[in-house]
């Protein structure tokens, strides 16, 4: 079976900071995705943003990314094992998150839907 | 292991068809969740609403929970198995599913999230 996150990973919906929040909820429809990499000018991490965090902006009225972006976010590398993923999965209470490499640059996103839908045994 | 759905589910949100947008919204930032089950009176399911439908009413400024509601929604039993469930998982490209029983009563919720952090091999 699969054993490293790099075998699982897959490209990941990517905005900046200074977007508006309509046209970031208009890729998460369009993609029909709910995980958003928040990225600068050469793809270095900046944040995470999902489909909670725009309902959180319904919630609570925000207008803007910056407002309801999550900063620190838990990413993983390549090299890691799906073990040490699910673990941190579990641990901060996420369901995605991005792969970097050693420099912070976005390489992809990683998902429990994805363990779930590639990784599930045969019946 | 865990082989039915049984063993799996758990308490579901839930909202009706009358509730304003706001209210779900805040409902699901507060619970940390991304899925609530929209029922009737009697609990007999009527829809299903996540935080991607939320996005969408962002995304095309929809303003009533009738507006943006999944009313074809795909759901399970308590004895169907676990393989049955991921099935329906990927068949249908969705996260979550409520669990009702054959009157279609809703009983709880069961999800990708949980299935992998529920049942994920030790390593
Ligand atoms: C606690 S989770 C619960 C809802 C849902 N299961 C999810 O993961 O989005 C929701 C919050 O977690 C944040 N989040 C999601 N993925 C993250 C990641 N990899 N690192 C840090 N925060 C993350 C989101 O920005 C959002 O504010
Ligand atoms: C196609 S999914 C993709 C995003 C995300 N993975 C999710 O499941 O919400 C998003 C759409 O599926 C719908 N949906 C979610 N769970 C559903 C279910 N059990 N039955 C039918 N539709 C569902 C939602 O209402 C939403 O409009």
């Amino acid at each position: 079976g699969i054993s490293f996150v790099k075998e699982l990973f897959k490209d990941a919906l990517t905005c900046q900071l200074e977007d508006d929040l309509e046209s970031v909820a208009k890729l998460i429809v369009a993609n029909n995705e709910d995980h958003v990499v928040v990225v600068d000018d050469h793809l270095i991490l900046q944040g995470i943003l999902t489909s909670f965090d725009i309902t959180k902006a319904v919630a609570y009225s925000k207008r803007k990314v910056s407002e309801i972006v999550t900063r620190k976010v838990v990413s993983v590398t390549p090299e890691e094992t799906i073990y040490e993923l699910i673990g941190k999965l579990k641990k901060y209470n996420i369901s995605a998150m991005p792969v970097v490499d050693n420099n912070g640059k976005v390489l992809g996103i990683v998902s429990a839907d994805m363990l779930v839908k590639d990784l599930a045994p045969k019946p």
